[in-house]
């Protein structure tokens, strides 16, 4: 999280830390035996990491804590089957479901974030929360890969601003936006999610106060730079999906 | 030539003159031998007859005979003023046989064509039963009773008597009777006439177990009795009634013993009658009545039915209990409850208790807890709730569901649903809110 702030304590329950051998992602817990998170989390070289390659843990905002406790048993990973991205240019369908054998007992440390009802949208300019164990600054540009669990407030972008941002880089090398993403963060760029956030929340709030999950951390051209977004996957567009996948298994 | 009768006798059949119902030919000479089954007697009836009348029915005529005895010599016609017409009433034959014999002479008058005759036959039963005593001292057909029966008849005896072999005579046989229907009539040999000497009888009544046997005798009883100086003693003659586990009871003089109940299914009489003196002897009626078993009470919580003052041998008592009580006997739960009245005048099951049902323990809640609100041990119509641990579960529905043990031991939210309560996450909503940061 670039520009952001230390997570105190039950402040962001729904936060997962996924290990995947030498990497670090996110996710966000929707149901009592479901993780939520990015397809290019568990998917690495074009393959489907198995169940016993994923570490998650929860509960926790510090990673030193994290790693004291056992991960959670996970029993299936669900890939979104359009989801094809050899060459990391191709962040569409980036969306994953992670099951747990267990089902979790929620408390305060660890609470579900909801999912996207009809009412919820997503409104150019409003606030949003994206949150992780990615990496982070120190001030001067220089990253860190932190051990906080952080946090960083910032707008979601109009479609049409996210996509000229993309201009004039080079395609070959840029992923490209699909109706599938939306973007979020500033102009001026220093507030944004970053390396190791993938997979992680990006939330809204409704009228009443309830965060849901608007977004998944999927990609970016680098990290809090001015004039880039930060580019989420869509979670309202996969709702019946999720739902599917969850009713099945 | 004399036709030969039927090997096998018919019931009933016609005959008529030659040609009819033409004129009948001269010089003719027929005869017909009927007969129908032994027991049975012929009716025959004349239906048309219209022969050649004279006087005495010289000339022409039908005449019936049985055993060569004429019954009647026939001739002329339903009008005509000389012969002798049969009318329409039947002959009787008094046997099982009849001879028609009909003839005609050489002259057939011209202007009247006599047709002849026909009649029908049939046979009719012998009423044996209601013939006259024969005159020849044999006595009756049968000594005591007869008994018409088609064809034949049958001799039968008064009750202590026997039929002997001959099938029409009986003897004095008044031992090893036995009664066995349940209710009956009984009386000594030839009551109410005096009973024969040197008289010995027994008669047993034994009816089904269950039922026990009242005695009801005539007022029409005597038994000699000799007077002694202790009072009258049934020392030559008596009538012995003899119940089981009970002192027998020698019954005599002349007074009727009226109404005796034995409270026995078995009873034995005895009746002896020396060779002198004199008893006109003794009659009852005897009937029975089921054994009764006690009022069974009352059962707590439950139900008897049916409800009746007295109960008796095969009746049959349910027990059901009241809403949200079970039936237990011996500490099992039964599913029902039945018993009966045996013949030993009890029950063949005593009652059962009816015990309150529970439901049970509430099935736990994952995720919440459920709560006692009133009630003891998961009784009937005790009342849990359930609850989520919020705040971070939330009761599906919004509220707390309450539940009742009902009588069919299901926890139940109202008589109709079992609800299954469930408790939601609650999704996006920390524990603690970010601090906000007030600057500007």
């Amino acid at each position: 999280i670039i520009g952001g702030n230390d997570a105190a304590e039950h402040t962001i329950p729904w936060q997962a830390l996924i290990n995947v051998g030498s990497s670090r992602g996110g996710g966000m817990i929707i149901a009592d035996r479901w993780i939520l998170t990015a397809a290019h989390v568990v998917v690495l070289n074009g393959q489907v990491q198995t169940p016993e390659a994923l570490f998650v843990y929860l509960g926790v905002t510090d990673v030193h804590q994290i790693i004291e406790n056992l991960s959670l048993n996970v029993t299936a990973v669900h890939v979104h089957s359009e989801y094809n991205n050899p060459n990391n240019l191709n962040f569409d369908h980036d969306i994953a479901l992670i099951k747990l054998k267990d089902p979790i007992t929620f408390q305060a440390a660890i609470m579900p974030l909801c999912l996207p009802s009809e009412d919820d949208t997503y409104d150019t300019g409003m606030m949003g929360m994206v949150s992780g164990f990615g990496i982070t600054d120190k001030g001067n540009q220089r990253r860190f890969l932190t051990n906080k669990l952080k946090y960083v407030h910032v707008p979601v972008v109009e479609q049409k601003k996210c996509s000229i941002s993309l201009k004039g880089k080079p395609s070959s090398r840029t992923p490209r936006l699909t109706n599938n993403m939306f973007c979020a963060g500033t102009p001026e760029g220093g507030k944004d999610s970053c390396n190791g956030d993938s997979g992680s929340g990006f939330t809204l709030q409704s009228e009443n106060g309830r965060f849901w999950a608007a977004g998944i951390v999927s990609w970016g051209l680098g990290c809090g730079q001015k004039g880039t977004y930060g580019f989420y996957t869509k979670v309202a567009n996969y709702v019946d999906w999720i739902n599917k996948i969850m009713r099945e298994n | 030539c004399v036709p030969l009768p039927d090997s096998d006798p018919q019931m009933y059949g016609e005959i008529h003159s030659p040609q009819y119902p033409l004129p009948y030919p001269p010089n003719q000479q027929k005869q017909w031998e009927i007969s129908v089954p032994e027991g049975f007697q012929i009716s025959l009836t004349f239906t048309h007859l219209d022969i050649e009348a004279s006087a005495g029915c010289y000339y022409d005529s039908i005449t019936v005979l049985y055993d060569e005895k004429v019954l009647g010599k026939f001739c002329g016609n339903e009008n005509s003023a000389d012969g002798r017409h049969p009318g329409h009433q039947p002959i009787l034959s008094p046997g099982s046989r009849l001879t028609l014999i009909f003839q005609s002479d050489d002259y057939n008058p011209d202007r009247n064509q006599n047709v002849g005759f026909s009649a029908q036959y049939q046979a009719i039963d012998i009423d044996e039963c209601s013939a006259p005593e024969p005159e020849d001292g044999s006595g009756p057909l049968c000594s005591q009773i007869c008994l018409n029966t088609l064809g034949s008849y049958l001799c039968a005896c008064h009750h202590g008597y026997e039929l002997r072999s001959d099938e029409r005579t009986c003897i004095l046989s008044c031992v090893g009777g036995v009664f066995d229907e349940l209710e009956g009539h009984l009386m000594s040999p030839g009551y109410p006439n005096p009973s024969p000497d040197a008289l010995s009888c027994q008669y047993i009544i034994s009816v089904e177990s269950g039922f026990t046997v009242s005695l009801n005798f005539s007022d029409k009883f005597h038994i000699e009795s000799v007077d002694t100086e202790e009072g009258p003693n049934c020392l030559y003659h008596w009538l012995e009634v003899i119940i089981p586990d009970r002192n027998p009871m020698k019954l005599c003089g002349g007074t009727s013993p009226g109404l005796i109940n034995t409270n026995s299914n078995i009873v034995k009489l005895g009746y002896n009658i020396d060779n002198q003196g004199q008893s006109n002897g003794w009659s009852l009626e005897y009937s029975t009545h089921r054994v009764t078993c006690p009022v069974p009470g009352e059962v707590a919580k439950g139900r008897v039915t049916p409800s009746l003052t007295e109960y008796f041998y095969r009746d049959y008592i349910f027990v059901r209990c009241d809403e949200g009580y079970k039936l237990m006997m011996n500490g099992a739960e039964i599913m029902g409850f039945s018993t009966m009245c045996q013949s030993n005048g009890e029950w063949h099951l005593p009652l059962p208790e009816c015990h309150i049902i529970d439901c049970g323990e509430p099935d736990p809640l994952l995720n919440g807890g459920v709560n006692f609100l009133s009630g003891f041990q998961n009784q009937y119509l005790s009342v849990v709730q359930y609850h989520c641990n919020e705040p971070f579960y939330s009761p599906y529905g919004g509220n707390n569901v309450s539940l009742t043990c009902e009588a069919d031991r299901q926890w139940r939210s109202n008589h109709d649903v079992i609800l299954r309560p469930a408790c939601l996450p609650v999704c996006g909503r920390p524990m603690k809110q970010i601090e906000n940061h007030f600057q500007r």
